[in-house]
């Protein structure tokens, strides 16, 4: 079982995890019908930059974040945010949103004008999260574990980053336990995620350089 | 506008807490 301080930390990261929501007046304007490549581009990318600061202000909110050299809260930021971004979408993908703005999400950003070999994969690890049937318990802990991650670049000291990590992942474990009695796998199939998830964020790059250049 | 900022950008503003300016 989750001790007192762990249920604490588990309801405080949930509590700042829900209060993460992009602006009504942006989702909105996924539903107007009649759009252009360039409207299109021009939405997809404000819904981008808003995940990223409400992604930051999420991140503010981790416990001993601010205590962290400022440079290195930017380097686990500019880091993690792909990471996120994808995790995210996912969850919105898979759970959170009413099931047309879904659809039509994925119609814009099928017309979006990006390659379908970025495409198709991302769709296809929105798939395979799904599979594992994640809480949003789980998706907000992940958030925090991929944000908290010691080994990206420039960061000067990990072992910081380190401390802060390990009981977001032990707070993780034993929730998939508990939430997965039948599935002893199911953490280990979470971190494997994460290691797909890396690879997104190597592609992603080259992913926007080509949709620019289309 | 914020579509014109790199990913540095829009997250030194929002940690700084001014990303409106």
């Amino acid at each position: 079982d989750l001790t007192p301080e762990q249920q604490s930390l588990l309801h405080y990261i949930m509590d700042s995890y829900n209060r993460q929501c992009i602006p009504q007046y942006i989702t909105r304007k996924l539903l107007q019908e009649d759009f252009s490549a360039e409207e299109n581009f021009l939405l997809l990318t404000e819904m981008a930059t808003s995940h990223v600061q409400v992604l930051v202000e999420f991140t503010k909110k981790l416990p001993g974040f601010q205590t962290l050299d400022h440079e290195d809260q930017i380097a686990l930021l500019k880091g993690s945010a792909v990471e996120a971004m994808f995790l995210r979408s996912a969850e919105i993908f898979n759970r959170k949103m009413p099931h047309g703005h879904t659809d039509l999400l994925e119609e814009r950003i099928r017309n979006s004008g990006m390659s379908d070999d970025y495409i198709t994969p991302m769709f296809n690890f929105y798939k395979s999260l799904e599979e594992l049937k994640m809480t949003q318990e789980e998706y907000s802990l992940l958030t925090a574990v991929v944000i908290l991650t010691p080994d990206r670049q420039y960061i000067k000291d990990k072992e910081s980053v380190e401390k802060l990590q390990e009981p977001l992942l032990e707070v993780l474990q034993k929730l998939c336990q508990v939430q997965h009695p039948e599935n002893p796998q199911h953490f280990a199939r979470l971190l494997g995620r994460l290691t797909e998830l890396r690879t997104f964020n190597h592609h992603h790059a080259e992913m926007l350089m080509s949709w620019r250049v289309n | 506008p914020a579509s014109n900022l790199g990913l540095e950008d829009i997250i030194r503003k929002a940690l700084m807490g001014n990303f409106d300016d």
